[in-house]
């Protein structure tokens, strides 16, 4: 499960202090199908990012799996990121020097899994999000979309419990993201937490529990009776 | 006029040949208004870098204004992309160490306007996207979408004849979004000639003429009649 707790995100720019979240609650249930959604600089990226162990809280606290990851060490929250998060980012942050399938694959091979059998499971993640026919392709030989599929492709690849996905469908065309909801969706039905950062109010619907962000702030979250 | 003439865009890559383009024609004539939409991995961008003179064809021919691009200089294709083409990049592409008034300003820098003059001409165009209150954010310190509002500022900031924006709204929201389309709808009664690649339906239903892409080719224009 997951648990924020009076979190805040406080920025500093130019001597003018920003607050990218202020004070939210949240608690999100493993297996859950969340969408996010709200204006451009509301603090949905904050917020997911903060989720996925890449940032820290400015104050409060939050609780991952029964752990405070405010506690956590460097090399315990890598490991988080790791096995337990599958993370898609809003600008795929893919490595510029690899070719598509070694992309997928890194994860499993820094884990220490053999480097042919991490080529064959990254082949079937290539696969999953229609790719194959990118394999050796590197990331500027590809189309926009096309790069954020490699991107989900990795993020998927350690079978992680939980699954955040910034702008998952941003780049893509109707029927592709449609493609990709379908995928991600697939893995929330197996039991993974299914958390969506989106624009498109199409795909915020599809959601279980969809939440509003105004201003670092939730608006409204359906699972409280107010849409 | 932008007029291309059997156009084809060839990659290698493993051995093997990519078509991106695929012997296209195509007749724009200035002011027009123009969506290019189509599945990912289609052409759009390879269409839309190949008008903003960022990449040549493998064959056929490009003329732009009269003249024929691929006998241009480097230097003289440098002069119109700064003065003639405003070009939106589907990511991004800002100067990660300037900060967003000086991302929008630097090309009237590097035409040798004056800081100041520079500075309140980057002034207005920031404020024409509503971030006035993101000039000393840089491009780490903004939101996906607050980039890609610079990314348009930055794009119109020369006053060119020819706006070309790939993706433009694909990480805003319905309302931020909807603020770009009417900027760039602005500038193009304003005889601009404006040519957008979108996976938005409804963005591109509200341009005057329509293409659809697949696979390097036009599968319809509806300035042919077949939409
Ligand atoms: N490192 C930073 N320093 C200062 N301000 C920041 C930083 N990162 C983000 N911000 C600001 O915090 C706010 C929230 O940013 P965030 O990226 O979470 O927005 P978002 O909801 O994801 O927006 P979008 O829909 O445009 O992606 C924005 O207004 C942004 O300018
Ligand atoms: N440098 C390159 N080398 C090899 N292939 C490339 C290169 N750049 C693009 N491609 C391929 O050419 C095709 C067209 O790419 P393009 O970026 O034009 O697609 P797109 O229609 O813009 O897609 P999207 O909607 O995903 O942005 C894609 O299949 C892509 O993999
Ligand atoms: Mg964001
Ligand atoms: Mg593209």
């Amino acid at each position: 499960m997951i648990r924020l707790t009076d979190v805040s995100r406080v920025y500093t720019v130019g001597g003018q202090e920003l607050r990218a979240l202020d004070h939210i609650n949240l608690t999100i249930q493993t297996g859950e199908y969340v969408s996010i959604m709200g204006p451009s600089g509301s603090g949905k990226s904050t917020l997911l990012n903060m989720l996925g162990c890449l940032d820290r809280p400015s104050s409060g606290t939050y609780e991952l799996d029964g752990q405070q990851v405010g506690n956590l060490s460097e090399s315990e929250l890598a490991k988080v990121r790791r096995y337990r998060i599958g993370f898609v980012f809003q600008s795929f942050h893919l490595i510029k020097r690899l070719p598509a399938l070694e992309n997928i694959a890194l994860p499993l091979i820094l884990d220490g899994v053999p480097h042919d059998q991490a080529r064959d499971r990254a082949r079937a993640a290539l696969d999953s999000v229609g790719l194959l026919k990118r394999e050796h392709h590197r990331p500027n030989q590809m189309s926009g979309g096309e790069q954020q599929r490699i991107a989900i492709a990795r993020a998927i690849i350690m079978d992680p419990s939980h699954l955040l996905a910034d702008e998952p469908t941003g780049n893509l065309d109707t029927k592709s993201g449609t493609g990709i909801v379908d995928l991600l969706e697939d893995l929330n039905k197996r039991g993974k937490t299914l958390i969506v950062v989106t624009h498109d109010p199409e795909m915020g619907k599809r959601a279980k529990r969809a939440v509003r962000m105004v201003d670092g702030r939730f608006a409204s979250d359906s699972a409280q009776g107010g849409a």
